[in-house]
């Protein structure tokens, strides 16, 4: 059809409304749409797609890679608030890189919640994985500087440091935290290569805000997107890449070892416009 | 804030003399924005709006020195009402021992909120259920914070079935005189159909007096459709709203009560085990409004 229809104000509209929905965000929803509404030459046919394109577009920039630095004891560090995934990424994140051939072990820096180095330890049995552990109550710092010892006697490529979740709200958490990236930083030898944030894909607009104040304490490299096999459309990290732009490096899609995928912009842009 | 943003819509149409009911659309437009933000869900900020258009836009507001001020007592007082509704403390069995099983997406803070629970109710000799088999260490979860509070746990063998061991904890509850029997599930997707009946059978098996969803505070739009499936799958007598004491303005309360009007009967406010209260709704009422 040559002669398509100019899309309707409505058509706008549903379109905001379908990000709103996404946990996009009211400010981010509109200015996609607004983008679209200043377009020349779409029709009410096209609209959808030039959303998804524009979408697309805008996440195509990143670099989504999971940084290695090579000749040296590469360290990732994952951090966030309470229940969001990090544990179980981190057996994702182990069981990938030493299916690709890399020597990794794990550092169970949280020592504070209950079972949390228990349930790191499991992961690490069941994925023939190294885990250092202090037990609950010890200084996180100190179970890394173990580990990162470790790691080296070891003469691994990758320490994944797990910490307890914590929200950005506490101050005296959110100074552990940097507490136990000094221990890090101190050690010239190691490299810290990601700090990743692990989001629930079902968080609202406050992902934002967690996002914001774990980029500025532990300068956050990357996010993980957990738990977008649910019914979430895990707009919130659209929303965080563009506003912060630290961008998705992985997505988490069930509980297993296995369930860890990377993130793929189209994928992820269709099953939000739906 | 709301009213701030109200008076200035406000203070902008004023200018031209005594506010007309096309002027107020404007107030509802920034009720609207206000409670997207806050992460209520859509379509119950659409329903939410409309029902407090008539009070928004009648003469109490038109002739109003402050009518930001009042649309927002208007709003404050749905929410209140709305949060509160069947607004009700804990139920207790005819005859011990109560049941209480908690359900809910992975990381809501079931296990931590069961513990909690088991605290208050100390006095009543609780017994904790840890019918998580699936997660590594859930069990062992239980058992610690169990320890720390001196409660006794009854748990499973990883990877099992949880019905055999919530059907083992009922009867030891029943046989040895404890007053209270609290079920730890595992977190699981509303959309897993699997899952889901497990929890059914579960529920089945033990015939809870109270079935909880432990739902995290700063969930988005999902709420909807989480709460409407938990509601639908598993009818939950109530709710428990956790991670109370971040910053998130929580807005996914209002859409649980407002696609199931379940009760919310706790809130948790921390990760220690006394931080678990009642549920008010005023409170949470300002919080979302921000
Ligand atoms: N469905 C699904 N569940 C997930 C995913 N990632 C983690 N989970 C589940 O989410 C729950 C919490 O995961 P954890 O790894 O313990 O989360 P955490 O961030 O380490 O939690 P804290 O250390 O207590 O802050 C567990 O039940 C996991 O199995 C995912 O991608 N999909
Ligand atoms: N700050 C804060 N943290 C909480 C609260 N409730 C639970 N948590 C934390 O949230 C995380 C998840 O809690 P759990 O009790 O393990 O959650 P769960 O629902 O049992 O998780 P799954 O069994 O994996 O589904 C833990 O780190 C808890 O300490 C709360 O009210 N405030
Ligand atoms: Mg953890
Ligand atoms: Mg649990």
């Amino acid at each position: 059809d040559v002669f398509g229809m100019d899309p309707t104000p409505e058509a706008f509209d549903r379109l905001e409304e379908l990000l709103v929905s996404a946990d996009v965000g009211v400010a981010t929803a509109t200015a996609l749409a607004d983008d679209l509404r200043s377009r020349e030459g779409l029709t009410q046919e096209t609209l959808p797609g030039a959303l998804r394109d524009a979408m697309v577009e805008q996440l195509s920039k990143a670099d989504r890679r999971l940084r290695l630095v090579k000749g040296r004891l590469s360290i990732w560090v994952v951090v966030g608030v309470n229940g969001t995934g990090k544990t179980t990424t981190i057996a994702k994140l182990a069981n990938r890189a030493k299916s690709l051939g890399l020597k990794v072990s794990l550092a169970a820096a949280d020592t504070f919640r209950a079972a949390a180095v228990e349930q790191l330890s499991e992961w690490g049995r069941r994925l023939g994985i190294d885990v250092v552990h202090q037990g609950q109550g010890a200084d996180p710092g100190a179970v890394v500087f173990d580990a990162i010892a470790h790691a080296r006697a070891q003469g691994y490529d990758l320490l994944v440091v797990d910490t307890a979740g914590r929200l950005h709200t506490k101050k005296p958490l959110m100074d552990e935290l940097q507490k136990v990236m000094r221990v890090i930083a101190r050690d010239t030898d190691a490299a810290l290569a990601e700090v990743l944030l692990v989001i629930d894909a079902t968080t609202g607009q406050n992902g934002i805000a967690q996002a914001k104040a774990f980029k500025e304490a532990a300068n956050v490299s990357g996010l993980v997107l957990a738990k977008l096999d649910g019914t979430a459309k895990g707009g919130i990290a659209f929303a965080v890449e563009r506003e912060l732009e630290v961008p998705v490096k992985a997505v988490g899609v069930g509980e297993q070892a296995s369930d860890l995928v990377p993130f793929e912009p189209q994928a992820y842009v269709d099953a939000l416009v739906g | 804030s709301l009213s701030e943003r109200l008076e200035t819509a406000f203070g902008r149409l004023r200018r031209k003399g005594k506010l007309t009911k096309a002027d107020v659309e404007e107030g509802l437009k920034e009720i609207r924005l206000a409670l997207l933000e806050a992460d209520v869900a859509l379509p119950v900020v659409r329903d939410f709006v409309e029902r407090v258009r008539e009070e928004a836009v009648g003469e109490k507001v038109l002739r109003s020195l402050t009518p930001g001020q009042q649309i927002v007592k208007v709003v404050n007082d749905e929410l209140v009402r709305m949060l509160g509704t069947n607004n009700r403390e804990l139920r207790f069995a005819d005859a011990p021992p109560t049941v209480i099983l908690l359900v809910g997406l992975q990381g809501s803070g079931k296990t931590t909120v069961a513990a909690k629970l088991a605290n208050q109710l100390k006095d009543r000799k609780p017994l904790l259920a840890a019918c998580d088999l699936q997660r590594p260490g859930a069990v062992e979860q239980l058992r610690q914070l169990g320890a720390q509070i001196g409660v006794d746990v009854e748990g499973g063998e990883p990877n099992g079935d949880p019905i055999p061991v919530a059907k083992r904890a009922l009867n030891k509850a029943v046989t040895e005189n404890y007053g209270v029997l609290i079920v730890d599930s595992a977190g699981r997707l509303a959309v897993d159909e699997e899952l889901m009946a497990q929890a059914r059978a579960i529920k089945d098996a033990i015939r809870p007096t109270e079935t909880f969803l432990v739902l995290d505070s700063m969930t988005g739009q999902d709420a909807v459709q989480t709460a409407s499936a938990f509601n639908e799958k598993l009818e939950p007598t109530g709710a428990i709203l956790t991670k109370l004491d971040g910053d998130a303005r929580g807005g996914a309360a209002l859409s649980l009560v407002g696609v199931t009007g379940l009760p919310i009967v706790f809130a948790a406010i921390g990760e220690r085990i006394e931080d678990l209260e009642a549920f008010y709704p005023d409170r949470m009422a300002s919080r979302i409004l921000g």
